[in-house]
């Protein structure tokens, strides 16, 4: 019986690169 | 075919957990391939009954990971308050850095996690840290819509100059 295991995610990206319209 | 004392707290399985520390006290603050011990792994997932029982048996909330993860940051990201508030009273530090500049009032304000930036705020998290990218809360806050997130950070500078005012 294989048991579950929970994957971490990653940090989130704190670069947002926003791009001018 | 078991699982690891990192599943265990990220899964919150207290019962199996303190099985597992029948084998040594210790191995509370086990880290694995990335430098995380069980510790984050329930403060990543919420889990705060793991975080308490770790906690009481001597976890030490200090560890960073292998990119200077912190307990306190990857409770932030997920806006898990309750968590960050037992972590800072057991004294980590509130500006604690990883390899990206982030703090946790960065990834608090990131996840748009509203009581969070306040919790942090209010226990003398520093606004003006920025991360590498050179994005501030509050340039994350504005960046994203997040407005509630923006309204606590002003809330906390209109404290400040009126605190100061004294």
């Amino acid at each position: 019986r294989r048991k579950t295991v929970v994957n971490m995610p990653p940090l989130p990206s704190l670069d947002l690169k926003l791009s001018d319209p | 075919d078991t699982l690891s004392i990192h599943q265990l707290a990220a899964q919150g399985d207290l019962n199996q957990l303190m099985k597992y520390l029948q084998q040594g006290d210790f191995l509370i603050d086990l880290q694995d391939e990335w430098g995380f011990t069980p510790l984050m792994w329930a403060a990543a997932f919420g889990e705060i009954a793991v975080v308490k029982y770790a906690l009481e048996k001597g976890a030490d909330p200090h560890i960073l990971g292998k990119e200077r993860e912190s307990a306190l940051a990857l409770a932030s990201v997920r806006g898990y308050t309750d968590i960050i508030v037992l972590l800072l009273d057991h004294g980590v530090d509130v500006n604690i850095y990883d390899w990206n500049g982030g703090t946790p009032l960065l990834y608090a304000a990131r996840g748009n996690h509203v009581k969070c930036v306040e919790t942090l705020l209010a226990k003398g998290a520093d606004l003006t840290m920025e991360a590498d990218s050179g994005y501030s809360p509050m340039d994350l806050a504005v960046a994203l819509g997040f407005k509630r997130v923006q309204q606590a950070i002003e809330n906390h500078v209109l404290k400040l100059l009126q605190s100061n005012r004294v």
